[in-house]
């Protein structure tokens, strides 16, 4: 994870706060 | 999995929020059921000068899997899911500042074989004219594949890793600076309906895309 390039966080960060609204609504 | 080449910075080819309402447009009202959508850009390797297809942006969307899974035991293994769980801990310290805060509870939820995919993308890159992404940017024209045995015999690791994770179609449009992606879990045959959105919502050019 250390090594994700900057441009990738945007993306990643995405992913990481729908995930948590699919789980919480699931 | 192998990580993406240093690219070179590069004109900005497209722009990450109106890239997610495009995603978001062709995936939410789609007729069938897309499990996610990933932009691959084109890109130039500092190191050796050769043009790659690297992570440019993507929408998950989710699938019904995603909710069997989490309620039902995985089809991963213990250990498997262990190490996915750990990678998402990791990543979720990397993007939310590591001890800020607790972790959410969320991050101990099963990561389902089609997140654990997406998130494995993210590390993936095709060079000239390699695996499906690669070789439709190369030939200009879109390869649809559906069908879970047709995945399992693409001669392309990441048709045949997709298969393993569960999708059973995968689409990929050349774009002018790119390849647009379509994953689906669901057997998708080809959709002209879906092809004329992708030329509208997509077909641009790096003017219109920076």
């Amino acid at each position: 994870p250390r090594a994700v390039p900057q441009a990738r966080k945007a993306s990643l960060a995405r992913f990481l706060e729908k995930r948590k609204e699919r789980v919480s609504s699931a | 999995p192998a990580t993406a080449p240093a690219a070179s910075p590069g004109p900005p080819y497209f722009n990450q929020e109106t890239l997610q309402q495009r995603f978001q447009m062709l995936i939410d009202s789609a007729r069938e059921r897309w499990t996610y959508a990933i932009f691959w850009q084109s890109s130039v390797d500092m190191a050796s000068g050769n043009s790659f297809l690297g992570w440019g942006d993507g929408y998950y969307k989710g699938c019904e899997e995603d909710k069997r899974k989490r309620k039902a035991a995985s089809a991963a293994s213990a250990a498997e899911q262990e190490q996915r769980k750990r990678v998402l801990r990791e990543l979720n310290s990397l993007i939310s500042g590591a001890g800020s805060s607790p972790p959410d509870e969320d991050v101990e939820e099963e990561v389902t074989d089609t997140e654990w995919f997406f998130l494995v993308s993210m590390t993936q890159s095709f060079v000239n004219g390699e695996g499906i992404p690669g070789q439709a940017l190369f030939a200009g024209s879109t390869t649809w594949i559906a069908g879970a045995d047709r995945l399992a015999m693409a001669p392309c690791e990441r048709a045949r890793q997709a298969q393993v994770f569960g999708l059973q179609t995968m689409v990929c449009v050349p774009l002018g600076s790119g390849v647009l992606e379509l994953g689906a879990t669901d057997l998708i045959h080809h959709s002209t309906e879906i092809m004329s959105k992708v030329r509208s919502l997509f077909s641009f050019n790096s003017v219109e895309m920076s």
